[in-house]
Formats: C-alpha cells, sequence, structure tokens
C-alpha cells in the first residue's frame, strides 16, 4: 500500500520537479521502493533525467487516453535511483480530450491501484496549471505536499492552493491532507527570513520541519541528468532533502 | 504610439513579472511615459505593488469582460515610476467565458488603441498559462520579451514558447518579433555559463546583450512593495535592468 504524495503548488518555479526527484532519491537512500511520476505536460523531470523525445515510447499519456498498447509505463533504469514514468508533450491535449467525460478524475488513482501496489512512495510531479491533471494528482494522494518558496509573493500564491484544496474537499467529501515545504530559502536574505517566520506562525505542524536552502548545487545537477543526491551528496540542498525523507517517513 | 512589449514564456518563476516591473522602473528613469498591465491572475504584480483585494476596484477584468461602468482602470500613483493597470482574481474566468467569441483575441489590441497612446511603452506581465489572455497580449504587442534563466531545463522550455509564437504567426499572417533575455544567470555555476553560451550560440541578435544576474535584493524589494530600481539602484540586478532599458529603446 503505497503513500501517495502530490507535489503540487499553482505557482510556477516553486521547486516542484525538484522536491520530486531529490525527495525520490533520498527516500530511495533509506531503502524504501520508490516511484517517481512526471505528470507536467512541459516535461521538467522527464528532461532532466536524459529522457529525450526519440529514445522512450510510453508514457504517462497512457494512464488518460486509450491505447491500444498495453505495455508498461514505468521504467526501471540502471542509472535512476527510483523507478520512473515520464510525461510526453502530448499530455497537453489531455485537457480537451476529456472534457465532460465522466469519471475522468480518478484515471490516476485507478491506475495506481491497478500498477503501483509493489511500491512505498509514489510521487506526483505535478504541472502548475489547474485542470484535469492536477486533479487526477490531488484526487489520488494521501498528502499533498506544498513547496513554497520563501519570498513575500509566496504567501499570496499560498491563498490559491488553499482555495483548491478546499473545492477539493467539497467534491470529494474527504479530508485532504496538505503539508507544506518552505524551499529556496536564502538564509541572508532579510525578506526570505520574515516569510519563513509568518509561514510558521501560520501554519504551524502543518509546515515540514525541514527547510530547503537555495543551493546553486541544485542548477549544476539538472544539466548533468542526475539529482543532486547523486552528484553532490555532501551539499547543503541534498543534506536537506534527506531530512526530508526522514520526516516524510516518520508522518 | 507607444512601443508594446509582452513580456512572456509558459515556464514559471522565470523572471516575467519582476522584467515587467524592474524594466518599467528602469524605462522610466530614461524620461520616458510607461504604463505596465498585469495580465496574469495570479496578479504577482498587483500585489508586488501593494494592490490588495479591497483596496482598489477597477482592474484589467474590464477590457475582457463587458462592464457597464465606464471608470479608468489606469492607476497613477504618487509612489508608482509608471502608470499602472492592476490585474483580478477573476481574470481566472476570462477563458471560459470568452470561449467562441468571435474576436476575443483583439480585446487587448482594441483596448491599447483607444487608451494607451500617450504612452511611449507599455509592458505586459503574461501569465504562464496559453489561453485567450496570453494570446491577446501576444497579438497586441510590437515585440515579444521572452525571460529565459540560465539553466539547463530553461532551452527545453524555449521550444514551447517558439512553437506557441509560430502558430501565432500562422493565424496573425504577419511576423511576431521577439527578444530573448537570460536572467538569473550565476556566473559561480558552471551549468549557468554553459547555457548561456548555448543561448547565444543558438540566439545569436535575438538574445538581448544585457543579462540579467541572481541579485538578493529582487526578493527584498518585493516583500517592500517597491521594484528594485528604487530601492537598491547601486545593485547589480538594477543597473543589468537600467542597461536593458537603453538596449531596449535602442532596438
Ligand atoms: N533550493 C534550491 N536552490 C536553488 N535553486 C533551486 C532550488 N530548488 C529548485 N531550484 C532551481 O529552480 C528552478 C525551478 O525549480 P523547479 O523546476 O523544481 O520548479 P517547478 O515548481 O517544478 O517549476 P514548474 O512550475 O515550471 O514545474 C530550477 O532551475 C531548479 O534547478
Ligand atoms: N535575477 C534574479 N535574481 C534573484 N531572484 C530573482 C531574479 N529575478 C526574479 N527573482 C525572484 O524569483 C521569483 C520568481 O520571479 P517572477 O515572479 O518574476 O517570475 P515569473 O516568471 O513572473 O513567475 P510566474 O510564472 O509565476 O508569473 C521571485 O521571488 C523573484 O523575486
Ligand atoms: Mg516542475
Ligand atoms: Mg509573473
Amino acid at each position: 500500500m503505497p503513500k501517495i504524495l502530490a507535489i503540487a503548488n499553482q505557482k510556477g518555479g516553486v521547486g516542484k520537479t525538484t522536491t520530486a526527484l531529490s525527495l525520490g532519491s533520498a527516500l530511495a537512500k533509506l531503502k524504501t521502493k520508490v516511484l517517481v511520476m512526471d505528470l507536467d505536460p512541459h516535461a521538467c523531470a522527464t528532461v532532466h533525467l536524459s529522457f529525450f523525445p526519440g529514445n522512450y515510447q510510453e508514457s504517462a499519456l497512457d494512464i488518460f487516453l486509450v491505447s491500444k498498447e498495453k505495455k508498461s509505463i514505468i521504467y526501471e533504469r540502471e542509472n535512476l535511483p527510483f523507478a520512473f514514468v515520464p510525461s510526453h508533450i502530448k499530455m497537453a491535449e489531455v485537457e480537451g480530450a476529456l472534457k465532460n467525460i465522466p469519471g475522468r478524475g480518478w484515471l490516476l488513482k485507478k491506475w495506481l491501484q491497478k500498477e503501483a501496489q509493489n511500491y512505498d512512495y509514489v510521487l506526483l510531479d505535478c504541472p502548475p496549471q489547474t485542470g484535469v491533471i492536477l486533479l487526477n494528482a490531488l484526487a489520488a494522494s494521501n498528502l499533498v505536499l506544498v513547496p513554497v518558496q520563501t519570498d513575500f509573493l509566496a504567501l499570496h500564491g499560498l491563498k490559491l492552493i488553499f482555495d483548491t484544496l478546499k473545492l477539493l474537499q467539497k467534491s470529494l467529501k474527504r479530508e485532504v491532507e496538505f503539508k507544506v515545504l518552505a524551499t529556496m530559502f536564502d538564509i541572508r536574505t532579510k525578506a526570505s527570513r520574515k516569510v519563513l517566520n509568518l509561514l510558521r506562525k501560520k501554519l504551524k505542524d502543518k509546515l515540514f520541519n525541514t527547510i530547503i536552502p537555495i543551493d546553486t548545487k541544485f542548477r549544476e545537477a539538472s544539466s548533468m541528468g542526475k539529482t543532486i543526491l547523486e552528484l553532490f551528496p555532501e551539499s547543503r540542498g541534498a543534506l536537506q532533502y534527506l531530512n526530508l525523507a526522514k520526516e516524510v517517513h516518520r508522518l
């Protein structure tokens, strides 16, 4: 029975993909079986791990659009610390294709129940757009992990995701469990420290204790096709994602 | 006859809003008349300049939805270096409201022709979502300024905006002028320098000479409700946006 984490925030560039890949790698270091799924039509996690158009076929697209092929979409490669389901540029067409189709919000949940039961953790890298793909991820999850940058506009962005979660709770008729992760924390910047304090006051135990610091090694890692845990295991960024993995494991 | 710049990129968190506000302020320092418009339903530029729900009424919403009020939506305040049209959370409803309405792609262009002729520059802060609002901004512009982070995934993101511009050129039946701005450049990070060189090789004169460096002062400025030009005029970030303003002015 896997724990399913949707990594979601409607704001762009806050560290969703970085969290999906780094936390996935860190959880694998704790000897758990991890599946990471790229659900973003922008396919950043996919490209980051060197899945390029032409060098792979099956993708998350098969969950949402009927495919006559029944091949596995889960890739397990030597160089990957976790199993991975890549995204595809055609994921951008899912919204229109599934318009008004009944049950379109539950396709991912059904797929997970059939194909992902052997994993301890499933991490869903979500698109920033509100739509049927994000809905599927939130509905399938037991925890929504919300990365939030420690800057002033991040507080403004929190309102958006909370409104989305409230609407979701209404239609799902159950609690939607969520927890916020402060990312890109810059201890030298007064604004960053101020926002972190506000987040702590406002969210209390809905904020992870682990704070992800700003670290230039993340950008280096994405250009080298691996996660920060593999390339720079002693860096502050890697060490904090390892702490986050332990905190998630204890939830 | 204003020069109209659409600040656009479908990737989130690349510096669109920061560019709209900082470049707007820098162009104003060159003694030009500047109008900045927040077209993003997330209203980050709006919140950054301390326009909060409740302390303002008219907004960009009136361009897209018929409003019986014919009040001006352009704000000129003592503390603002430029004239400003705020966004509004209801901008998220524009997409659905204008579905299949003929002429929905030209509403902004028409409004600009009526209301913005006295400005030298109009800067449009665009949402990252592809949709009718982005379409209006691109169709109304004479130049599309594309901020691109100097990281590996940025090159992947470029393909998306170029595909959008190609489609737009087809339906507009005219050239869509664009120019890329390298942002968040981190000279200490090898990946950042590598990506900058790739951008220069690939884009040639379609890349601005000015490079915007990573600078912690941007985040400080957004928490203080003003632009970096007003608060930290000697910072590297401010000086480079001033250089960009001169480069834009010479185009
Ligand atoms: N803690 C950090 N310190 C420094 N850079 C970071 C950090 N976390 C992420 N980044 C960098 O910030 C950029 C955006 O991160 P990322 O792609 O994870 O955001 P995202 O929320 O997934 O964006 P999108 O909304 O486009 O999917 C990337 O270049 C990434 O390498
Ligand atoms: N050159 C820079 N150096 C450091 N931080 C920066 C720089 N430019 C922007 N930022 C910060 O990065 C974050 C994202 O920037 P911004 O909001 O301008 O991006 P955006 O493309 O408008 O995002 P969105 O897609 O959500 O509209 C903000 O916290 C901003 O203060
Ligand atoms: Mg992402
Ligand atoms: Mg913005």
